[in-house]
């Protein structure tokens, strides 16, 4: 359990730091 | 103040502002905006790099840990008959003399 | 169209926006900063954590290949003392048998 958690945890903060890269932010 | 305190205080200000002050603030916060979105892209890519960098080590400590068993294993074992090979030796050597 | 040439058509649409549509632009952008910015926070927090578990394993990894290679020496050395001691054996035994 501990190594899946480990791992679906990696999987979570690597969605979280691509979501950021390929949000589109607005400008004026 | 609080975050909900200072964006009312913020909205009564730009409700009275004159355009010139607006203007002003709108290419001010584009220009915060700007920044602050490549810092953030910089924070998100450093991420990413140091989390493959961390799986990588990763999985070549589980690669060492399985090295490091069968070595073991393999020690103890030759331990295990050394042992029993000098017992034999020592009583071969006692036959021998008698 | 390239940042700068954007910044361009920027400056001239706020120069010639209405103070209505400029006091909608500084909410929004106000409220995409304050957005970006708790982002970027939370990316740079994650990434410094995951930095702090990638140099506790780098550790972890270093003493295991320090054991790894001591362990190795130690299996290295036995079986050499094995072979030099099976080669005694047989000599003790061919004497004793003659």
């Amino acid at each position: 359990p501990n190594i899946k958690a480990g791992a679906a945890n990696e999987g979570v903060l690597a969605n979280f730091f691509n979501s950021l890269l390929s949000k589109k932010t607005g400008t004026s | 103040m609080s975050g909900q305190e200072q964006e009312g205080a913020d909205a009564v200000l730009v409700t009275e502002a004159g355009p010139r002050w607006l203007r002003a603030e709108v290419e001010r916060l584009s220009r915060e905006l700007r920044e602050t979105t490549q810092e953030k892209i910089q924070a998100a890519e450093y991420g990413l790099a140091v989390l493959e960098e961390k799986q990588a080590l990763k999985q070549r400590f589980d690669e060492l840990e399985t090295d490091y068993e069968a070595v073991r294993h393999e020690l103890d074992q030759l331990r295990e008959a050394f042992g029993q090979a000098y017992s034999t030796h020592r009583k071969v050597a006692a036959d021998g003399e008698s």
